[in-house]
């Protein structure tokens, strides 16, 4: 038996926002610690993985593991009859359920709608993703600055190059039209309201698609911060991180290299 | 001009 609810439909539809863009369907692999999904996109550039962990639940059991095929288009048309004040509950059999029954109820209980969302048999490679804490650079934003950043960059050109030096990190882009550059330094005090805090251990140059960078702004709504780490040669790790240690969607961007 | 590399040869499948 599986069973999960969560107080409020948002967190859930945030999430799936967050990477409904980057794959079509995906195995949600449940377990006693939670609920997880890993899938790279069609040209194998990104990889999104995403965690909702069981304190992230009202209510959570998950008697043995067992795997959900979700298309993400599907769960996504679903949830959008949950209001946002809604509590979604999701329920399947851990014995090869080929549905999953999502439950929605309003604050006052008085208003309660079922769906069932057919499973499907998604045969999927679990990738081993390098627990590298190790990284030349971390850089951490607010999320609205990312957002920023990245959908202005991205209008000009694809090709966007990340520059990290001490306290100093410069976006730059080049396209068709011509290019441009943003430098955002380290903010000074701890105080500050939003802070960019900038950590290098050596500095640090790639380049990457811009067009993986916006569509990553689909998660700005999942957290005031992001962070992005860097090391040269290697994919980008960027990551959203729900309130309270709920859970996360990271993603994982291959670098453009010279050829 | 620079080329788009792919996470395959990042990742290994577990």
């Amino acid at each position: 038996m599986f069973e999960a609810k969560l107080t409020e439909s948002t967190t859930i539809k945030r999430v799936l926002d967050a990477i409904k863009d980057l794959i079509q369907q995906a195995n949600f692999d449940c377990s006693a610690d939670g609920l997880s999904l890993q899938a790279m996109d069609t040209p194998h550039v990104c990889l999104t993985t995403m965690t909702l962990r069981s304190q992230a639940f009202e209510v959570y059991r998950c008697d043995r593991p067992l795997s959900m095929g979700i298309n993400l288009s599907s769960i996504s048309k679903i949830l959008k009859c949950a209001a946002s004040k809604d509590s979604v509950k999701i329920v399947a059999d851990d014995e090869g359920a080929d549905c999953a029954e999502f439950i929605f109820e309003n604050e006052s209980a008085d208003r309660i709608a079922h769906f069932e969302l057919k499973l499907m048999d998604i045969d999927s490679e679990h990738l081993s993703i390098p627990e590298d804490s190790d990284y030349q650079a971390i850089i951490s934003m607010p999320s609205a600055e990312y957002r920023r950043i990245f959908s202005d960059l991205s209008i000009i050109g694809d090709t966007i190059t990340i520059e990290i030096n001490k306290n100093t990190a410069c976006f730059s882009v080049e396209g068709d039209i011509g290019n441009g550059s943003l430098n955002l330094a380290q903010t000074d005090s701890a105080d500050e309201k939003n802070p960019v805090t900038i950590n290098v251990k050596e500095p640090v140059k790639m380049t990457f698609p811009g067009k993986y960078l916006n569509t990553f702004t689909k998660a700005v709504p999942i957290s005031e911060f992001v962070t992005l780490c860097l090391t040269d040669g290697n994919p980008l790790a960027i990551e959203f991180s729900l309130p309270d240690e709920a859970g996360f969607v990271r993603y994982f961007l291959a670098p453009k290299i010279d050829q | 001009p620079k080329q788009q590399s792919t996470l395959l040869s990042f990742f290994s499948p577990k």
